[in-house]
């Protein structure tokens, strides 16, 4: 793949959002580049389950309100219990 | 609300606390009045209290630091994660971690104190987050809260008196009233304080006495002198009346009922799903036809289960019946040699009640220490 820029989703850098849906939803570390995998069903699924506990519009995309809230200061627990 | 599995919880309700180090952003003595009122918001609602302790180990340890402290959770540096909080039980677990990458401030122009250990100490209580947006336990801070009138959710509340119950001073009821009538005297009442009564059964609920007999039941707070009589169909309408037996399972904050051979569990005014039961699940042979009374040992975590002269014992842990019972009752319980209409644990004393009287047991020294009358917990 050609070096990407440091992919980002709105202003968010793509490894924070993947950080986030490890820590708190408990998303599975594959290894793999998050970009290619942003819009595979367990990443959708996950930022589903975000959306759905935190109040949200259940989009299952990066959009931009999902982006403000993950940028928010927050508790260091995870979201939902393994 | 929702809790850490396993639904870990503070066994007594006297939970030590220790502020490790300060943050260099605020007065030491701001810091110490943002825990102190951090702490104060959720005992106000339960029975637990809150002591300082200046050195050594307390349930609670509460220390600033960055990045990574030493616990495979590091900080993340200004923003992002503020703190994070283990749930209840020994060494790390109770324990809050502030990131001091953060601006502490006792008022909203950085990050408040007093608000986000108040959510910390929700999970060093026991609970985990809360999708109730008005919810202190939200996962998410919200630097628009009116600190000057700041008050728990209905959820918070719920959530951590389904773990501790009311404060102990508390006129609420641990059982919710379901109806109306619940206020009117029932019609037919049994005679509180007379000299020959009996119990079908005994249960303590949620730091309460309820003394069972035929349709009604008797409320007997510690803190309070006159016992409440109510209808057993204002709590639990949907159970028989007339139990055989019932006892409170304090680790799970459950109450089973028995009725023949068949048993219930309730939470609080709620019925658990799946219930009634057929007592031979738990391991009793056919020949049972019904328990008489029972109770469980929280120091031993058994539940002791009397049918006419022996009786058994149940591992609450391994969720089985133990080898080597049935035992008689007289050998293990010298001097109660009656049949057991219900018992229930008390202050460290084992009460049988058989007919109109009481035995009080003591488990240590293995004898009756007293024979009382089985309404004397009734103010009479």
């Amino acid at each position: 793949y050609p070096l990407n820029p440091a992919a980002t989703a709105g202003t968010m850098s793509m490894d924070r959002i993947q950080k986030y849906l490890e820590d708190f939803y408990h998303l599975e570390k594959d290894g793999k580049q998050f970009v290619r995998r942003r819009d595979s069903s367990p990443v959708v699924t996950k930022i589903q389950e975000m959306q759905r506990f935190l109040g949200m519009k259940v989009t299952g995309k990066l959009d931009d309100d999902t982006m403000e809230m993950m940028k928010k200061p927050r508790c260091g627990i995870p979201d939902v219990s393994s | 609300f929702s809790f850490f599995p396993y639904m870990p919880k503070w066994r007594n309700n006297e939970v030590t606390y220790r502020i490790v180090n300060y943050t260099p952003d605020m007065n030491e003595p701001d810091v110490d009045a943002a825990i102190e009122r951090a702490l104060k918001v959720w005992s106000d609602v339960t029975p637990l209290t809150f002591t300082r302790l200046s050195e050594g180990e307390a349930d609670i340890m509460i220390s600033f630091s960055v990045k990574d402290h030493g616990d495979f959770l590091p900080f993340d540096g200004p923003g992002g994660v503020l703190a994070h909080a283990y749930p209840p039980g020994p060494k790390i677990n109770g324990d809050v971690h502030l990131d001091d990458d953060e601006k502490w401030t006792e008022d909203t122009t950085g990050i408040n104190l007093f608000l986000t250990a108040a959510h910390e100490f929700g999970h060093s209580l026991g609970l985990l987050h809360s999708s109730d947006t008005a919810a202190l336990m939200y996962p998410v801070y919200n630097s628009n809260t009116d600190l000057t009138r700041f008050r728990l959710s209905q959820d918070d509340i719920d959530g951590i008196q389904s773990l501790y119950g009311y404060p102990s001073d508390s006129p609420d009821d641990p059982v919710p009233p379901t109806t109306s009538t619940e206020q009117e005297k029932p019609e037919g009442d049994p005679e509180t304080c007379d000299p020959n009564i009996s119990f079908d059964a005994v249960s303590t609920l949620r730091g309460e006495m309820l003394f069972f007999k035929d349709r009604h039941f008797w409320r007997k707070s510690i803190n309070t002198i006159e016992p409440q009589l109510h209808l057993l169909s204002a709590y639990w309408p949907s159970l028989p009346s007339g139990f055989d037996a019932a006892y409170e399972l304090t680790t799970k904050d459950m109450v089973f009922f028995f009725k023949e051979s068949k048993f219930w569990s309730v939470r609080g005014s709620d019925i658990q799903p799946g219930y009634p039961k057929d007592i031979h699940t738990l391991g009793f042979p056919r020949t049972v036809k019904k328990i008489d009374a029972a109770f469980f040992d929280k120091g031993k975590q058994k539940t002791y289960f009397f049918v006419n002269d022996v009786y058994w014992r149940y591992d609450e842990k391994r969720q089985s019946m133990e080898h080597g019972y049935p035992r008689n009752i007289v050998t293990d319980f010298p001097g109660v040699d009656k049949n057991i209409d219900a018992v229930f644990e008390a202050f460290g004393f084992f009460y049988f009640f058989s007919g109109s009287f009481q035995f009080e047991f003591d488990p240590n020294a293995k004898m009756v220490t007293r024979t009382l009358k089985s309404n004397s917990w009734l103010n009479c």
